[in-house]
């Protein structure tokens, strides 16, 4: 049996939101440690991995581990039929082919449940290593989708190249080129880490698709070492995290 | 010419 409830749907949504431009179905691995996901896009370029701490929940029960295969699809248009400030309950039986969402108004006088059909997926899992990046870079969310969405409009590859000093991201296209550069703030927005300057090339487009996390957390986390995926980290308070892995361009 | 890697060349299959 599991049973997992949130005070507040809005998260959610933003988590769902998170993930939906990435994966289309994807499986929730659920343990009394609480619930994780890790899945690859369809060009295998891309990871996504999901960890959210039990205590993260509200209410939180997970008597044995299930895997919930789910439509993201699917899961986007039940939670369009719950507020935000709705609380949200999520239930599946052992080895069940379906999950009970339920949501529950604000002042309590209304509720709602659903039934969301379980997909049976075929998941394969990737043993990610533990990487000591040579740049960590911080910053704020909001920064780091502006440059990505600036940059898009150049090229379809985006260039970062971070040193001690600064962190910049390039892209140069037939239309011509756009370099920004951020260093860090005596406010500490942004941060640098750098014990080995590094440069790498990656798809814009991928860049992009993660930041759909922004909602979520007011900084992210960049981690490069050479030759390695780009890390690029939102954490969800202090209970969990998105990490989105991209595999660098290399040179043919 | 630069080609786009697979996070599978990096990550192994568990």
């Amino acid at each position: 049996m599991f049973e997992a409830r949130l005070s507040s749907t809005l998260t959610l949504k933003k988590i769902v939101d998170a993930l939906r431009d990435i994966l289309n179905q994807s499986t929730l691995d659920c343990s009394d440690t609480g619930i994780q996901l890790q899945a690859m896009d369809n060009s295998h370029v891309s990871l996504v991995c999901l960890c959210l701490r039990s205590d993260y929940f509200e209410k939180y029960k997970c008597s044995r581990n299930v895997s919930l295969g789910l439509d993201l699809k699917s899961l986007t248009k039940v939670l369009k039929c719950a507020n935000g400030d709705d609380a949200v309950t999520i239930k599946a039986a052992d080895k069940a082919d379906k999950i009970e969402l339920s949501f529950e108004s604000a002042g309590k006088e209304r509720t709602a449940d659903y039934e969301l059909r379980l997909l049976n997926l075929d998941q394969e899992h990737l043993a990610i290593p533990e990487t000591e990046y040579s740049c960590v870079i911080h910053m704020p969310a909001s920064e780091f989708a502006r440059i990505c969405r600036d940059l898009a409009v150049f090229s379809e590859s985006v260039v970062i190249a971070c040193s001690k000093n600064c962190i910049k991201f390039s892209a140069n296209g037939e239309m011509g080129s756009a370099n920004i550069k951020l260093s860090q703030t005596s406010k500490a927005e942004v941060t640098l880490q750098v014990d080995e300057p590094v440069t790498l090339s990656f798809a814009g487009r991928y860049l992009n698709t993660f930041t759909r996390a922004t909602p979520l957390s007011e900084k992210v986390k960049i981690g490069m070492a050479a030759d390695v995926p780009l890390l690029v980290e939102y954490p969800i308070e202090d209970y969990g995290y998105i990490r989105y892995y991209l595999a660098p361009k290399v040179d043919d | 010419k630069v080609k786009q890697g697979s996070i599978t060349s990096f990550f192994a299959k568990k």
